[in-house]
């Protein structure tokens, strides 16, 4: 699974996902991440996410939802909110995996619950930031 | 905000030790590569929805992620994509799921989101609208990557082994 979330000049916010699903899938299968408010998600108000992990998870805890409504209904800031929701609630209900996410000050998030994920950020011109593990 | 890009290419397994020098390389360069191509949008004034559609298809003409060419397979031995797009201004968002010949399946997302009434559109459907909407059809053997056609062989020996959904021992380990 692949996903980006950006934030323009305008200060819109834009979040997209795309997938093979998993690996020995039954054909059919449909994973979060064509799932609006499961694995991809964007509000100018709170933020954009965009998810990978173990998709049946993403769906019925509606993950890139859930972490624009912390910040919205609780407050939370994205990072505190992106955290919440893969670290605490996820882990506990089994599901693994991990989000990108991005506010609309331009504050990152990328918290995941597995061993590793492919992940970056770029806030100014040929300075890219890509990381791999924990 | 300061214009500003994130990305992820998956999550999983994904351990220094299962990882050669040269892959790690490979799987570097390329997350910089569409970080630099969707920056260069944002600072040339393009809009947040153009850079997420240019960054996510340069991962899916990579096979070294799970999405576009590269993708894993069904237990069926095939190649089924999902992709979904969304745009914080509007709250309009496209989504298309199961298609298995669209060379982009984010550009068929946007396409839905941005040329028909719905959001999301799943096999025989959202091929034939793409199509429609002169999106790239390819044949399926585009996306196949032997990496992973070896991958699901592997697990399907597994399977046959000890016989339980290999998922339930290894929840951390990501199929994709």
């Amino acid at each position: 699974t692949v996903g980006c979330v950006a934030l323009d000049a305008q200060g819109n916010i834009a979040a997209g996902t795309s997938t093979g699903g998993m690996t020995n899938k039954k054909w059919g299968r449909i994973g979060d991440s064509p799932v609006i408010g499961a694995g991809t998600y964007a509000d100018n108000n709170t933020c954009g996410v965009s998810s990978t992990g173990h998709g049946e998870y993403f769906i019925r805890y509606v993950v890139a939802y859930d972490i624009a409504a912390l910040m919205k209904y609780k407050g939370l800031s994205l990072e505190e909110a992106a955290k919440e929701v893969v670290m605490q609630k996820l882990v506990e209900k089994g599901g693994t995996g991990g989000v990108v996410a991005l506010d609309r000050q331009g504050n990152v998030a990328m918290p995941f619950n597995t061993a590793g994920m492919f992940r970056g950020y770029i806030k100014e011109k040929d300075k890219p930031m890509v990381f791999i593990y924990k | 905000g300061p214009i500003t890009l994130v990305i992820h290419g998956g999550a999983g397994t994904i351990k220094k030790e299962n990882m050669t020098p040269e892959r790690e390389l490979a799987y570097r360069e390329k997350l910089q590569q569409a970080l630099n191509t969707g920056y260069a949008v944002l600072e040339n004034g393009g809009t947040s929805l153009d850079a997420v559609t240019e960054t996510i298809q340069i991962l899916e003409e990579s096979p070294l992620f799970n999405a576009g060419r590269g993708a894993v397979f069904t237990s069926d031995g095939k190649n089924e994509l999902d992709a979904s797009i969304m745009n914080g201004a509007t709250g309009e968002a496209g989504a298309v799921a199961g298609v298995t010949t669209l060379k982009s399946p984010i550009l068929a997302a946007r396409t839905v989101m941005e040329k028909s009434p719905h959001v999301m559109m799943a096999r025989e459907g959202a091929e034939a609208f793409a199509k429609e909407q002169g999106l790239e059809i390819v044949d399926p053997s585009y996306f196949y990557d032997e990496n992973r056609h070896n991958q699901l062989q592997k697990l399907k020996e597994n399977q046959e082994k000890d016989g339980t959904a290999y998922l339930d021992h290894h929840p951390d380990y990501k199929f994709g």
